[in-house]
């Protein structure tokens, strides 16, 4: 454990947080994609399937039940709360995120590591990850007027994927035989696909005016 | 290649 894995993964959970204050406290979820939500509690329950048969330490294990427990709260309240859900913008979010699973599922049956059911759902989580954020920053495209949570939301999704990389080059160049190429190339696609959102969110943030994605 | 089992990341 580094500073910069321990900082992005605080940053993801804060980000959680900051998700969960908003749909809870203002109990609307306008601009919020239920699809990339789904998406995520896809690959939490993809990825974190060892929690059953594999122990790393309490940290990773406490870690991957909040992630779980967040992501299926907030798919709940999108699509079942009685008051939270008639603030979902159905219509802004029209992304067609099964084409995403179905890509991820394939590419993650052609290339892994060892040909085992947990290690191709593994795979597949990492995949899905990479690309999970796009329904969200599509539908943020059509929202007009964002509203601070949800910038904030996305801008420390993408502040938690920027940590890892740095996360990466430290263990690199601190630990042998630590090579993890698939991680690594997924990740740095999905940091990618914050780079345009982070330039209008920095730009708008420094001329102090609401953010607006053109 | 680090897979699944040596992979300590969240």
């Amino acid at each position: 454990m580094n500073v910069f894995r321990l900082a992005g993964d605080l940053t993801h959970l804060l980000s959680l947080v900051v998700l969960l204050l908003k749909i809870v406290a203002t109990k609307s979820c306008r601009g919020v994609s239920a699809k990339t939500q789904e998406l995520y509690a896809i690959v939490f329950v993809t990825r974190y399937l060892d929690l059953l048969f594999s122990f790393v330490s309490l940290y990773n294990s406490v870690m991957k039940v909040v992630f779980l427990g967040s992501a299926f709260s907030i798919v709940y309240f999108m699509r079942y709360h009685k008051v939270v859900r008639h603030t979902y913008d159905r219509e802004l979010d029209t992304f067609r995120s099964s084409f995403l699973v179905a890509g991820s599922m394939v590419l993650a049956l052609l290339i892994n590591s060892k040909y085992t059911f947990f290690e191709v759902l593994w795979t597949f989580s990492i995949y899905l990850e990479a690309v999970a954020i796009l329904p969200q920053l599509v539908m943020l495209q059509r929202t007009g007027n964002i509203d601070n949570l949800t910038g904030n939301y996305v801008f420390l999704l993408g502040m938690y994927r920027g940590l890892y990389i740095l996360n990466w080059i430290y263990r690199y160049s601190t630990e042998r035989r630590y090579w993890q190429m698939i991680v690594w190339v997924s990740g740095i696609i999905q940091t990618a696909l914050y780079a345009d959102f982070f330039y209008y969110y920095l730009k708008c943030w420094n001329e102090n005016r609401t953010l607006v994605i053109p | 290649q680090m897979s699944r089992e040596g992979h300590d990341e969240l």
